[in-house]
């Protein structure tokens, strides 16, 4: 099972919508998907329809009470499966502070669920809290999704911190495989500069020892489209929403480069 | 002096650009304008060209050692001066959790510098913790920037929670005097929906005694502009990288809403 942990410590870069929209195109190759949402904020759940009512059983149950996975997990459909965020997980950063093996908690949840996905990917919030590091120690990679602008490039250095103190002291396996352009301005010199940027700085680590050497940049820009900012106010993917979109086109073909294949219809 | 925080706890919607380019807009008027950057990430440093490098004296010297804020403070001209931020920041939460009356520290820093400006602006970290919380005890009101999509709605309520504790405990003169809207795409249908239900809501508020009960959003939308995108790269305003863009006009209209004039040229 790939286990795939969507990072960015920034706020508002394209984490939850590139997770939802990814995780769903590779779903709808026949491939078993299941979605975690590590996020208080819930918008990965919302953005799938699932509204984080105060008593739904959600992940905040799996690190806090060692409820199995299989107990929270919601059916969205035979492909695509999705354990909920919950409110209450903005309390698990105090809740979980003295607590032993707290950023292992999500990775032990792991073998009841190993042989019934092909791939696993998770929500994280916009911080590197112990939620992130639940993510970080779960997955066997991470995609980085980031805006092509100069602030968002301050940020990074932070986050490849953080992933090899995890790779080098929780999770050895850990690697970055991609980072995603999100919210890409077409024909702007910003974008092109910021990514050319990028470009240099991964493969400047090719021969590093970093969880990063393998790293590449997709090749698949996902271009701004409003459809995308659209489609969580009605709890679709943007395939069920709009799927003759930019939106729906470039996700696809992220999708399709991130599982190495040719295209996805 | 009117003291502005500048808020949101969500990611990425604008603060920083709204704090910089309303508070230069402000200073070209001949007001004298005192800027805080209140954030680790130190982002409304940089974008006014000022680097945070490591031994530099900042706000978190005048959180966490009682410098006057006299000896922090930057002149970028006679009108505009800046107060930045530092990285160390970033373990004001950690190491402020049991000082007494560690919301009021900025607060307390306030008199010596009250006849000295006429307008005081604070760019807030996205985040509800000690940092925001001062700005929001040494304010008189809020600024929200917010951007107009489906999942930018869902955390106001908190932040609204979050200003009207501190006002109830805190600061009892602190009131909401506005909400920006902020990278907005002209012409989208959902820009406009969000709009409308924020004005909505702040209308039925109207006569409750609410911190936002006299709060507007304002007419002014800030358009996207890649424009505004780049200045921070070259540590400018957007007046002084692109006077001519929407991003500038845009800014000097709202400027001018803010400060309750006709215009600013
Ligand atoms: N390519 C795009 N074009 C237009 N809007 C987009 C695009 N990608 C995302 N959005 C919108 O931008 C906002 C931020 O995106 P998203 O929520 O995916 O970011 P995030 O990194 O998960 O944010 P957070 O840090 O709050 O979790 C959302 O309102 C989303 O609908
Ligand atoms: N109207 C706009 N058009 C285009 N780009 C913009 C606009 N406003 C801001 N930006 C860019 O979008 C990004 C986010 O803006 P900004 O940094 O002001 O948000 P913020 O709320 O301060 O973020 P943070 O939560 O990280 O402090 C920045 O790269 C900024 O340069
Ligand atoms: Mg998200
Ligand atoms: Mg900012």
């Amino acid at each position: 099972m790939r286990r795939i942990a969507v990072i960015n410590q920034k706020g508002g870069v394209g984490k939850t919508t590139s997770c939802c929209n990814v995780g769903a195109a590779i779903a709808s190759t026949g491939r078993r998907v299941l979605m975690i949402d590590l996020d208080p904020q819930a918008h990965l759940s919302m953005h799938l329809g699932v509204d984080p009512y105060p008593d739904r059983t959600s992940v905040y149950d799996v690190l806090t009470d060692n409820l199995p996975l299989s107990e929270a997990l919601i059916r969205l459909n035979d492909n695509l499966h999705l354990i909920p965020a919950h409110i209450d997980l903005a309390a698990a950063e105090m809740e979980l502070v003295s607590v032993m093996g707290r950023e292992v908690l999500l990775r032990d949840a792991m073998p009841e669920i190993a042989d019934q996905y092909d791939v696993l990917m998770m929500d994280c919030p916009p911080s590197l809290g112990v939620l992130t590091i639940n993510g970080l120690a779960a997955a066997t990679e991470v995609l980085i999704p980031l805006q092509p602008h100069f602030l968002a490039l301050q940020g990074v250095g932070k986050l490849l911190e953080t992933i090899e103190l995890v790779q080098k002291r929780i999770n050895p396996e850990l690697v970055v495989s991609g980072i995603i352009l999100c919210m890409y301005e077409a024909g702007t010199r910003l974008a092109a500069e910021v990514t050319s940027d990028l470009k240099d700085f991964v493969e400047s680590s090719r021969d590093s020892q970093k969880p990063w050497s393998s790293a590449k940049v997709f090749d698949t820009f996902i271009r701004r489209n409003i459809k995308l900012a659209e489609s969580p106010g009605y709890g679709k993917t943007i395939f069920d929403y709009a799927q003759s979109s930019n939106g729906a086109i470039d996700y696809a073909m992220l999708a399709a480069e991130v599982l190495g294949i040719e295209q996805i219809d």
